[in-house]
């Protein structure tokens, strides 16, 4: 996958921000110091110098833009592509870099749902000074964003991105290349750019104020969606990767994800992934939205009678493999959906579930990828095995400490609906069961 | 999948990134199997998945992943280019 090297003949290369993002929580000031130090990564080790200059005539042009900017690379919403940069040469926008004004840049962010902005930059910038994508996995210049890099006054770049960059440009004088970079690290800092410390008001952790505690809440929906888990509270959700390990601590904010839901929805009532096209189906209510990926279709919402003239709300819904049928739940009746047919079957709502052991009425249910069925209700869940129609013995379990990685002694809010409960630092989470003597015992819970 | 039954959107995906040339002008857009699985294969070992040629969930998943507008194979986009 090696193609023609293209370089900047010169070493001195002026940079501009010339358009800022619009709505973004980032102050300019904050981008332009991600910029700096985006660059930085680079002149640290090759002969580059790089420095901001005002007007129109910097070579590498920095703007946030949306959907179609007239350079041939037309962005397309949130995810996709999130940016992109020219590569050196004679033309004019030779260096230019354009990132996606409609992605979540972040900073300094649990949110594993906003791009960072400081990785990105990284990588385009790696482009602007003639880098390619290359499918090394720890290279910067791999084409997918792969989360964030870390502090970036303490970014090192990978081996292989130095390496292709030495090869073009050279080793920078006061770089070994053979030894680690310490030095490069140690210099005096005070003439950068100062860049906002991660504190407890940062912003991705202010808009949560008001979220629920993953520790202790009632889970309105609770769906597997393309192998992750995801358990929806009010205008939030958490999501579990296939390892079953939380992705953030953080919530999310569903409409930030799941585009197209009414700006005033503040929660829904199930989820469910459809086996024949992979859509995601969201109820709430006497209306339900179906999403391709997460951007809902065109016509929605719809009533649920599409589903059935007796369907007023659902409380739950599943597809169980076993029959490839959809699984509607509510107040204890059920109902049982062919996909194909896109006909309720004959002979529902019934009372009686297939399922033994299980809550007559529960919150929501998914299928997971070892093929059991979970229940979920209240603060429990019930496990019922691919093999077997009946709720494993030893069952109910806490779902906050299987599904929500809490411990016995996070759940310890009084408030079991505690929708408005403030946020909890799970950093340095006091340990109260190892508490004694006046010592007090920090742990982190992951 | 037969190719006709292969998403659009796939194979805009695999061309706007390198993996596949735009279909054939003379032809319009038929578009045989072989050269989508030869993409799909490229994709795969470009992306370090295991080279099946087949669009399993990992390749989707990946297909879904955020990522920068720039082709991972430069040369097909020259060769386009000069046509």
């Amino acid at each position: 996958y090696t193609q023609t090297a293209t370089k900047w003949n010169k070493r001195n290369l002026s940079w501009r921000v010339r358009t800022f993002p619009k709505d973004s929580h980032l102050g300019h000031d904050t981008i332009r110091a991600l910029m700096f130090y985006a660059l930085k990564v680079w002149s640290d080790i090759t002969p580059l110098n790089f420095h901001e200059v005002r007007g129109d005539n910097a070579d590498i042009q920095i703007d946030f833009s949306r959907a179609d900017h007239h350079d041939g690379y037309p962005f397309d919403g949130p995810g996709g592509t999130v940016a992109h940069a020219f590569f050196p040469g004679d033309q004019h926008t030779a260096g230019d870099t354009h990132f996606d004004d409609d992605e979540y840049w972040t900073f300094r962010s649990a949110d594993t749902h906003g791009m960072d902005l400081f990785a990105v930059a990284v990588h385009e910038f790696g482009h602007a000074i003639g880098l390619s994508h290359i499918s090394t996995a720890e290279s910067i210049m791999r084409p997918y964003f792969q989360g964030p890099v870390g502090d970036p006054l303490k970014y090192d770049l990978p081996y292989e991105d130095k390496v292709r960059i030495w090869q073009l440009y050279g080793v920078r004088e006061s770089v070994s290349p053979t030894r680690a970079l310490a030095g490069a690290k140690d210099v005096n800092t005070a003439e950068y750019p100062a860049l906002p410390a991660l504190s407890a008001n940062h912003s991705s952790i202010q808009q949560r104020r008001d979220g629920p505690d993953r520790c202790n809440t009632l889970f309105d929906a609770v769906a597997q969606i393309r192998g992750e888990a995801f358990f929806f509270k009010g205008k939030y959700f958490w999501r579990l990767n296939r390892s079953k390990h939380l992705v953030s601590f953080q919530p999310a904010q569903i409409h930030r994800f799941w585009r197209g839901l009414p700006p005033n929805m503040d929660s829904v009532d199930a989820v469910y992934e459809r086996a024949t096209d992979h859509k995601i189906v969201f109820f709430k209510g006497s209306r339900y939205w179906v999403f391709k990926d997460n951007n809902v279709e065109e016509g929605y919402p719809r009533p649920l009678t599409d589903f059935s003239p007796s369907l007023e709300s659902v409380d739950a819904a599943f597809y169980w493999v076993h029959d490839s049928k959809t699984y509607l739940f509510k107040d204890g009746l059920h109902w049982r959906f062919d996909e194909n047919s896109r006909r309720m079957d004959l002979g529902y709502p019934k009372e009686t579930t297939p399922w033994k052991g299980i809550p007559s009425s529960f919150d929501d249910a998914m299928r997971w990828l070892d093929g059991a069925i979970y229940f979920f209700k209240g603060k429990d869940y019930w496990k019922v095995t691919e093999s077997s129609l009946e709720a494993v013995p030893g069952y109910p379990q806490s779902t906050a400490r299987d599904w929500l990685a809490c411990s016995e002694m996070q759940s310890d809010s009084s408030d079991m609906d505690n929708s408005k409960s403030k946020v909890q630092s799970r950093q340095g989470h006091h340990d109260l069961s190892r508490s004694g003597n006046g010592y007090e015992v920090c742990s982190c819970s992951a | 999948e037969e190719p006709n039954q292969t998403p659009e959107v796939i194979k805009d995906w695999l061309a706007k990134f390198g993996y596949l040339p735009p279909p054939d002008p003379v032809t319009g857009q038929l578009q045989t199997q072989e050269p989508l699985t030869k993409a799909v294969k490229a994709m795969q070992r470009f992306s370090g998945l295991e080279e099946t040629g087949i669009l399993d969930e990992a390749t989707l998943t990946l297909m879904k992943t955020p990522r920068c507008s720039l082709p991972d194979l430069l040369e097909l986009g020259k060769v386009r280019r000069k046509r």
